[in-house]
């Protein structure tokens, strides 16, 4: 299973649709400070179904949608699609190519989707909760994150490893 | 469960011996639980130094080493159970030239069994990737992806770095 | 002493602002007491937008505009109480070009009435300094001091970064 | 009041005797990870008589001592000296030229000096109390420290803060 693009509209900094491809290879996302680029680790983590606002960066859910700025007016939805090949079957269901949604309103209200048909949070969670992928702490490691491999707790440390396990 | 988790950490341990010596060129390592009789409810300690050197608290490793041996510590993890995929946020932010080309290394090695997104500053990472996704700001507080030419983004890295 | 902090409070936070303005080449800022009845027993909120942008809280910010919205505080202290010297250590890790450049512009600024002395691998913060020094570790975990040319010891860090 | 160098012996990785001058305008100590630069910062903080571990990335007070390698043995005593100009009278002494100095055994034993003249830690940290130097947190920012300015408590902010008044 692998990650083919990921896509987002009013998704923090990312006021227009922007689309970025994954090669099977390694791929580097690059740029200035403040771009943006830990806007897209956020991004995927969040249509993986995330539900903490510390590992997003957030205080409070609605901070994912854009907020506007000096010119542009705030926008009243974020939303997020990830399309991944699961040709290797890993992912519990009939398709060879998987595409996940997430939208969230300014009203509060949230959306989830597989393939374009509407599910729940729980779902797109039970997608994915064999693969290891989104909640196994040590497959994403945000920025000035990795020192705490070695400074959290230790029976922390014993808890990630029982992730592995 | 128990019987489970002691397995794994075993290979962990095992892991980590391995990843570690690679990143540093040498070294050693150790991974213990704090109460052995109750793994589950146990911690994990880490010791590991350097090739040549004699410091007995990880407190007393620098910065980049001290990434470098949190590194070591995730592949290990990775070796154990691959991910599909992994997303790794400026990781190599504290480390030199040396210990950069020594992750990367390590990370190709990796990205046969995991697809790695990693985002960074550092040219000599950049060196290592396949595929280069530029992100700027042109409009302020607008983000937007553009396409980047290995070379360009290199320069504009070093360029960060001087 | 609730006189004085106020009055010191009241001057660190128009420090602050002209400090931030200064690095972000424009923006927004606001240090507030959380209960202004009570200074002294009150906690401090800070408040920060980079120009152009509208993002609520400072954990929305980035790692490099949080390390210079910092660094704007760091330098509104040193403004109203200056410090002999000062010791600053990596402190542009996560600063792209640009804003290395800035803070170097404010280092150099107060280094009239500051001595600063910085460890850093940054090409660009080396440019801006009067004395360099070197420290290796030739004999396996014994360091050293050597001397280094700016040149040599740029190429090192550029290399470092490439 | 400005630094004129600091020089160590046995202080972590410097075995040896090494002496670091400092001008008046800014200056840089580069070098590779693990070289020893940050243990020059410990060094001129453990010599204006820092007493927190925590501060010196030390988890007891012996590991200040240079621990042997695969080819040295250990050392039985680590010694830093700071030289400041004081002709600006900022340190309460007659002195124009002041020394401090601070020593540890592997025994536990401690030694403190103000130019050569034996005295306790307290009279090291009187010399230095009015001038906010070393107690005041901004005149050090340790390594992965900056951020911590913006993360702590903002209880601890304003404590910061009261130092400066
Ligand atoms: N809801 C939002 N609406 C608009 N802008 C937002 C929103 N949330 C965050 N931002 C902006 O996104 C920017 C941060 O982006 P990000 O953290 O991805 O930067 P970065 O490219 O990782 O930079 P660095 O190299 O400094 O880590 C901030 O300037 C912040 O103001
Ligand atoms: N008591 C000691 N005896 C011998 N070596 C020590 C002692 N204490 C610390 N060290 C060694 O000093 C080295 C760390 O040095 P330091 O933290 O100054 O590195 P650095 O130059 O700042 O590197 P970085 O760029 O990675 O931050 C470590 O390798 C550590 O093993
Ligand atoms: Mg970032
Ligand atoms: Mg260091």
């Amino acid at each position: 299973m692998h990650l083919n693009s990921v896509a987002m509209r009013g998704f923090k900094s990312f006021a227009d649709h922007t689309e970025l491809e994954f090669g099977h290879g390694l791929t580097a996302i690059v740029g200035p400070n403040g771009a943006g680029k830990s806007n897209i680790a956020d991004a995927i983590l969040w249509v993986l179904g995330e539900q903490s606002n510390r590992a997003i960066r957030t205080q409070t859910s609605q901070d994912v949608i854009f907020a506007g700025t000096d010119e542009r007016s705030p926008l009243g939805m974020s939303e997020v699609r990830l399309l991944l090949d699961n040709s290797d079957g890993m992912l519990p269901v009939d398709f060879t190519e998987v595409e996940v949604y997430r939208r969230l309103y300014r009203t509060g209200d949230s959306e989830y989707g597989i393939n374009n048909s509407a599910c729940r949070l729980r779902d797109v969670h039970d997608l994915f909760v064999d693969t290891g992928v989104g909640q196994a702490a040590y497959s994403l490691v945000g920025q000035g994150e990795i020192e705490a491999v070695l400074s959290v707790r230790s029976e922390d440390r014993r808890e990630l490893m029982e992730e592995v396990a | 469960a128990e019987r489970e988790f002691m397995l794994t950490f075993e290979q962990i341990a095992k892991a980590f011996e391995s990843t570690f010596t690679a990143l540093f060129g040498g070294g050693t390592t150790d991974l213990y639980l704090t109460d052995a009789d109750n793994p589950l409810e146990s911690g994990v300690e880490v010791f590991a130094q350097p090739p040549g050197k004699r410091q007995k608290h990880l407190s007393l490793l620098s910065g980049g080493e001290r990434a470098m041996t949190a590194l070591a510590l995730l592949f290990a993890m990775l070796e154990v159970k691959p991910s599909p995929f992994c997303v790794l946020d400026e990781i190599d932010a504290a480390l030199d030239a040396t210990n950069t080309d020594r992750f990367v290394a390590i990370l190709k090695e990796f990205a046969k069994r995991t697809q790695f997104i990693v985002i960074t500053h550092n040219p000599r990472t950049m060196e290592a990737v396949d595929l280069l996704h530029g992100i700027t700001m042109q409009e302020a507080g607008v983000s937007q992806r553009i396409s980047v030419e290995l070379r360009d983004a290199q320069e504009e890295g070093r360029r960060q770095q001087e």
